[in-house]
């Protein structure tokens, strides 16, 4: 039977904004994400999860060399939207497993996660989609996380 | 131009668990998800945001007919982790705009953020991938969010 997974990506060009304990009400998101489409910066990952106490964080990912562009765009967007404060992150890493099985196949989460916490690596966010399933973690364990999780789902290195 | 949103996708029978402020260290994750990959459970959207004090909430989205079956298979492991809670919410819907061009196109996601807002719809989530961008938003707002999207993004109803 076909591999579910048919391959491990990864990217260290990725640095992480994240706007904490913003209001959580409608308006805000656009907000927040109006300013970098206006400047034009590509955006890949965006993670919002559960809010308390009426607030939320807003995350997102850019390229490193977009980091000067978007700290200015978004200081004033966090200041504005009184944010507890505006972190940037630059020791991170996008590691996701790829397949068009994935979402149907209950274990597979399970396995990366599992994989990825044997080798004592922490997993700083996630993601999902049909087809994939995407953490942040640290930068300098994304080449150790690459082979295990090769190894694991029994992939040849591409 | 061809129009790089080709739809609005959305999905009613959708139940979130939150795990309130699980360890934010290397293990935990893979066994939040061990349990219902062993009990065969389903999952669809998996959400993971920055932590803070050490701690992080780990959420998952199930479709609504296995609310018990999670609910039985979460309790002991939020227990055992000393989770701050476990909330169950029942009152969401998925709705996403997909399209192959969405992640090049910086505009995209304020452009649906916008619309909801002005529908005055709250976005209780959000996740992306290349092609697609997916929030979670209350169940009884679904229809008037799907209609809105349709509209500023110019697609037939399908
Ligand atoms: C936090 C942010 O997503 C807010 N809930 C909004 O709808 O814009
Ligand atoms: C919170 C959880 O993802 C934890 N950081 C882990 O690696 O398992």
């Amino acid at each position: 039977i076909r591999n579910p997974v048919r391959g491990i990506a990864h990217d260290t060009d990725v640095t992480r904004f994240t706007l904490v304990a913003v209001p959580d009400k409608p308006g805000v998101a656009a907000k927040v994400f109006h300013a970098p489409a206006e400047a034009k910066i590509n955006i890949d990952v965006i993670v919002q999860n559960m809010g308390a106490d009426g607030c939320a964080d807003l995350s997102f990912t850019i390229a490193d060399a977009d980091y000067e562009k978007a700290l200015k765009v978004m200081e004033p967007v966090a200041k504005e939207l009184n944010a507890k404060k505006l972190v940037v992150d630059q020791n991170v890493a996008k590691i996701s497993i790829v397949g068009t099985g994935i979402r149907s196949h209950p274990g597979y989460a399970d396995k990366m996660f599992s994989t990825l916490a044997s080798e004592e690596i922490n997993i700083l966010s996630i993601t999902t989609s049909e087809i994939r399933i995407t953490c942040l973690i640290e930068r300098d364990k994304a080449q150790q996380a690459v082979k295990a999780l090769h190894k694991v789902f029994e992939l040849e290195k591409v």
